[in-house]
């Protein structure tokens, strides 16, 4: 189903959890959770909207059910402590690569979707000050890996 | 009609809402 463009923010998160229906079902689950929550603030009204975030709503139930023997889904706070350890295992490969000197698209993808999964641990209540911050440099090495790699130059 | 489709829709966020919260075991 195509995502009206209001609810736009909230597609990286969705294509996430498309990337880890199969290879992490926990983490798949959070990202939709988390872009439900998000694409409802953002736009939960418009006809095109609701009916986006319906479906979505739906796959999310479909999914709690299927998973409702794994602990991470039913309850919340072993949920937060995967999404947590899983967000920080993408944040330090990407660095330990970075700081290896190994530029790839992989590594630029990784320090990315680190930044993308400590988004999705809002769904559990603030943030800590830590990941905060790894968010922060995520993304910004992301940017920065990219554009170096995009003009020809050798990051820093 | 406006304030019609105003309320339909509040309707359908409420009922969203509420989806949601039985789905994190908040209700």
């Amino acid at each position: 189903m195509a995502l009206p463009p209001q609810l736009k923010p909230i597609q990286h998160h969705l294509r996430t959890a498309q990337e880890h229906d199969k290879r992490d079902p926990v983490v798949a689950y959070y990202c939709r959770l988390h872009a439900m929550q998000t694409g409802m603030k953002l736009d939960g009204k418009t006809p095109e909207c609701r009916k986006f975030l319906v479906k979505l709503m739906d796959q999310l139930e479909m999914m709690k059910k299927e998973l409702s023997d794994n602990e991470s889904i039913s309850q919340e706070i072993v949920g937060n402590a995967h999404i947590e350890n899983y967000a920080l295992k993408v944040f330090l490969y990407a660095d330990s690569e970075d700081r290896s000197g190994n530029f790839h698209k992989n590594l630029i993808k990784s320090f990315y979707t680190s930044s993308l999964l400590f988004d999705v641990l809002s769904v559990f209540g603030e943030l800590s000050e830590e990941n905060i911050q790894h968010r922060k440099y995520a993304k910004w090495k992301a940017a920065y890996i990219h554009n170096c790699l995009k003009n020809g130059e050798t990051p820093q | 009609t406006g304030s019609v489709g105003t309320s339909v829709a509040s309707a359908e966020q409420d009922e969203l809402s509420q989806r949601l919260a039985k789905l994190r075991d908040q209700v």
